[in-house]
């Protein structure tokens, strides 16, 4: 479902290159369940940007879908992001101008779903997410915690082939954060749901079938440690 | 040295109020090292931004120094700040416009030194947090556990008395978060500063003192347990 082939990505640096990731490749099945983990700095974002074809590499081939990524235009890009895809981010990326509701309500925008048919998805979401006061709040009214909240909500609406988790429980209680992940592991195996997550939690780690580790843009793969 | 009597916050809400904090009292001496624990939108970080002079109480009272903070201007209440306390922020809050160098030198800019005790300041501190290559960069050319550090090197940057934290590790891995326990912690026994974190995590939490549990905006507080 996911080929990368020698994926590099480097920035320009006084005379030379920094390199953030180097001669990535991976395979990734429909139905896994994967965590991305490593240090600050070692290029997980970067990676899953890549991956959620948000960003283009430097070098190197990508296969989604079994489409070569690389070869399409942005519009086409940003199509197949909307329609097969669920991306959380670390940094939330909420829309200010807009409502909890209608950030929520984005991705529903472009699947020709009826007004009443988005009204009863996003009703059920801030339910299930326990924010229901907090519909017609903004987000810099929300605590960080919440807007995580709603940027997992966002990332689910509109039930993705694919989910990209960039460090999805950072800001939660333990609790909270258990509900985050019994929620990913429930779409993952009731809905056949691909979940690639990005973690620094060993806990939230074990809740897929396998870790990839990056080192300085280096990768390496270990089957998940029984705890 | 922190008095709290019968704080409350609130925000209008249709034709009433939501209580964000409820009739908060509460003493912290200097030296204390206390961690502020409770779920989400328990009102956490209000509290943090009330102690830390960034917001104002809807009532009670704020002895910060034996100063009735209440009574003060804008502008005292932002003077005491700079010269007292430093500010972790849950979302970092860096400034998009300046390098990660010059984040972290803002704090000295208050402090009448010279230019080049700032110089050594500063570079001191990109040592110390390992990000000496990134001084030039821009925070959007940061990943978000570098944000964090960036964060924190200006919260200490200009030795502050008091020190608070919300969630100063959530985007870290465990290795570098105990780091900044352990920094916390040195600077706390040590050099007497003041330390009040918000903070998700068991482990954060029994670096402290005290605990203080805040839920729908009421607080408790404990003893640290023993781990
Ligand atoms: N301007 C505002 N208008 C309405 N409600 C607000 C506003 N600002 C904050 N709140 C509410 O205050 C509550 C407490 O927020 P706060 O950020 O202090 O929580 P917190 O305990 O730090 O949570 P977290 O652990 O998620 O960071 C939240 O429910 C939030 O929605
Ligand atoms: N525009 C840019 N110019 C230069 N360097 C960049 C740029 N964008 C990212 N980087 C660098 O790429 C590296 C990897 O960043 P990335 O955000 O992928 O790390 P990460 O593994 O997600 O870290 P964290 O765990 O802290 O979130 C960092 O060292 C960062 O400074
Ligand atoms: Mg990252
Ligand atoms: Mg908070």
């Amino acid at each position: 479902m996911i080929s990368l082939k020698n994926i590099s990505k480097y920035y320009p640096a006084g005379f030379g290159r920094v390199y953030v990731l180097r001669n990535i490749s991976l395979d990734i099945a429909e139905g896994e369940f994967v965590s991305i983990m490593g240090p600050s700095g070692s290029g997980k974002s970067t990676l899953l940007h890549i991956l959620g074809l948000l960003e283009e590499p430097s070098e190197g081939e990508y296969l989604f879908l079994d489409t070569p990524v690389q070869k399409l235009s942005e519009k086409r890009r940003t199509d197949l992001h909307r329609n097969h895809i669920g991306f959380v981010f670390q940094a939330y990326h909420l829309i200010d101008e807009l409502t909890v509701y209608e950030n929520i309500e984005t991705p529903l925008l472009y699947k020709g779903m009826s007004s009443s048919e988005r009204k009863s998805r996003v009703a059920d979401l801030l339910d299930r997410f326990n924010i229901v006061g907090k519909k017609d709040l903004f987000p810099n009214q929300l605590s960080g915690g919440q807007q995580q909240l709603v940027g997992i909500a966002r990332a689910v609406a509109a039930r993705p082939r694919v989910i990209f988790a960039d460090e999805p429980t950072g800001n939660l209680h333990s609790d909270q954060a258990k509900e985050i992940m019994e929620l990913f592991k429930k779409l993952n195996q009731e809905d056949g749901v691909t979940i690639v997550q990005v973690t620094h939690s060993d806990v939230n780690a074990a809740y897929g079938n396998r870790i990839l580790n990056l080192k300085d843009g280096w990768l390496e793969s270990t089957p998940v440690p029984t705890l």
